[in-house]
């Protein structure tokens, strides 16, 4: 698992 | 933030003041499933944890309550204020067959398995799945009022718009959401039948959509 992406998206 | 992903948030919002307003104006939802509307507010819900958590933008935090407060809005005018006009007959779509594999592929492919990011991945699931009812609810009753069909023209196109979106930055920044891709594409392959039938009927003035 790599890292979460940045959640900027709605 | 590109103009592609602007205007997709734009139309996405556009499509759910016209179910809001469609419904809050005509004071009945017939024709409406209620379980998609509610669908998408539990993805809103799962989707939408870090609003206190992780502040982005002025912008990512005021669509994120303006899209929470609609939703639930338009769920309750469906199943409370105007619940006598909602055809539970038509809305007969098994909601459990889509949220069942859902949450399950949610646990087994994310990026990491913590509750917030498992949350996140089921409603970017389950967004690709939630008009279904809605669809299957056409298809069952045979027509569409022209109103609810601009509503999921708008919705299509704010999918669509996202797949430019995603192209964009992948081309400008190199970002690549790889489940919100994937899902993003099979939910815009689902409206393609509709757009299909939008163009071809409701846009020749024929008023309502009846299928074939």
């Amino acid at each position: 698992d790599d890292d979460a992406l940045p959640k900027d998206e709605l | 933030m590109n103009i592609f992903r602007l205007s997709g948030d734009v139309c996405h919002l556009v499509a759910i003041i016209i179910l809001f307003l469609k419904i809050w104006r005509s004071k009945s939802c017939a024709g409406i499933s209620g379980k998609s509307q509610l669908l998408f507010a539990l993805v809103f819900t799962t989707r939408y944890l870090d609003l206190f958590t992780a502040f982005i933008s002025i912008y990512n935090t005021v669509m994120k309550v303006v899209f929470l407060v609609l939703a639930y809005a338009t769920v309750s005018l469906i199943y409370f204020r105007f619940r006598k006009s909602y055809d539970s007959e038509s809305d007969s779509f098994r909601v459990e067959f889509l949220l069942v594999p859902v949450a399950g592929l949610s646990f087994l492919e994310n990026y990491s398995f913590t509750p917030l990011e498992i949350l996140w991945t089921f409603s970017i699931y389950l967004e690709s799945v939630a008009i279904l009812p809605q669809l299957f609810m056409i298809t069952k009753t045979g027509e569409a009022e022209s109103i609810t069909t601009h509503y999921l023209f708008f919705l299509g196109l704010y999918r669509t718009l996202y797949l430019a979106n995603w192209v964009w930055r992948y081309h400008e920044e190199g970002f690549f959401d790889q489940i919100a891709v994937v899902s993003g594409v099979v939910q815009t392959i689902f409206y393609c039948d509709f757009f299909y039938l939008y163009f071809t009927r409701v846009l020749r003035g024929s008023g309502k959509m009846t299928l074939p």
